[in-house]
């Protein structure tokens, strides 16, 4: 960052953030022997109702749990892995009754659907893609976009479900010569598509078309970031990044979450926040989320820290609980809890 | 800085885009 962006980067004061915005309403423990990947927040239908269920992934294991009355959950579906493990959840949206999980050894080598059978209610698990995948996303409209295989033999697939998750259908985007990081969907523009590249590029795709219609170089300063969500307002693409690489720097420590806004006509961009700990925290980005203008990172210290991207400043920070670290947050889909997991398969929900 | 610096803007840059870039 330039000396005049240093102006516009807001850096709270230690006491201007609130640990209290974060309530605990209910947690469980996975009794798994395997290390705890993933958690997410799905609406699944049973005897005909639709509810806001649980989806916890360890290596060996993915299960499904239902609340109970009590702000208890009752694990009611299990799928087992027995050759590759889990690396994540990928939730589809509009889609009930299926998840998606990521399998492979550091890098994606499988991509599954996991549904119950309706007769009897029976576990099944489909093999969607293999391969060298790079990056893999559930969008809106039942739709499921991957990246599989790196440079120029690349190939960028975007998968529809059918309402039930069945029957599918499959369309190809145009690969933009450089491997693909990560995807994030445009919030509100339901045929736009954004990926991170390895030579920190942010490409936009039209998802309808397939066509490549951008690449906007974005700043050398933080290399293989991370796109979490994006947003177009008034003719511009305001989009939130993380840096897992980014090296500590005196001025602003580790950066965590960047806004950068970005005008698709010319592919010029500007950073216009960056999202550094309060005072007294420590730690890197380890994993992070960002639902609407909240934005969530687990540190290596161990921390959970919240940011209100429209305030500008960290609004909450969650230590460990019972002396154990936290290595897991998301933000609930069906309601405005966060999850926060431990490697050890506990899960605690919060309200914020 | 502001959004001077990012050029002319367009409401329409998704649907001028998607015209302008090959099929």
């Amino acid at each position: 960052y330039s000396t005049e962006q240093n102006e516009i980067v807001d850096l709270p004061a230690c006491d201007s953030w609130n640990p209290g915005s974060l309530q605990l309403v209910s947690k469980f423990k996975n009794p798994s022997s395997s290390c705890s990947v993933d958690v997410s927040a799905v609406w699944w239908e049973r005897a005909g109702a639709k509810e806001p269920c649980i989806i916890t992934a360890c290596e060996d294991v993915v299960s499904l749990w239902k609340p109970l009355d009590t702000l208890q959950w009752e694990k009611v579906h299990t799928w087992h892995f027995t050759e590759v493990p889990v690396l994540q959840i990928v939730p589809v949206h509009d889609v009930y009754n299926l998840i998606c999980v990521a399998l492979g050894n550091l890098e994606i080598r499988e991509i599954r659907a996991l549904l119950c059978s309706s007769g009897d209610e029976n576990e099944k698990q489909v093999l969607l893609k293999s391969g060298n995948i790079k990056a893999v996303l559930g969008l809106t409209k039942r739709r499921l976009v991957s990246s599989i295989g790196t440079f120029c033999s690349q190939q960028v697939q975007v998968l529809t479900f059918a309402e039930d998750g069945g029957s599918k259908d499959e369309q190809l985007l145009m690969p933009p010569d450089e491997t693909i990081l990560t995807f994030a969907e445009v919030q509100g523009m339901q045929d736009a598509l954004l990926g991170t590249t390895t030579v920190n590029n942010i490409v936009i795709w039209n998802l309808r078309t397939g066509q490549l219609l951008k690449k906007v170089h974005i700043d050398d300063s933080y290399q293989a970031s991370i796109c979490h969500r994006a947003y177009s307002e008034m003719g511009l693409l305001f989009v939130v990044l993380s840096h897992p690489c980014a090296k500590e720097s005196q001025a602003f420590g580790s950066p965590m979450f960047q806004l950068l806004v970005i005008n698709p006509k010319t592919a010029q961009s500007l950073g216009v926040l960056l999202c550094c700990l309060p005072e007294g925290q420590a730690g890197r980005f380890l994993e992070g989320d960002v639902k609407d203008h909240i934005a969530a990172a687990v540190l290596t210290s161990g921390t959970i820290a919240v940011w209100d991207l429209l305030l500008g400043h960290c609004t909450a920070v969650l230590p460990p609980v019972s002396g154990q670290n936290w290595s897991l947050v998301k933000w609930s889909d069906t309601d405005s809890h966060l999850l926060a997991g431990q490697k050890d398969g506990n899960i605690f929900i919060y309200r914020y | 800085c502001s959004t001077a610096d990012l050029g002319p803007i367009s409401l329409n840059w998704f649907e001028e885009l998607s015209s302008e870039a090959p099929p």
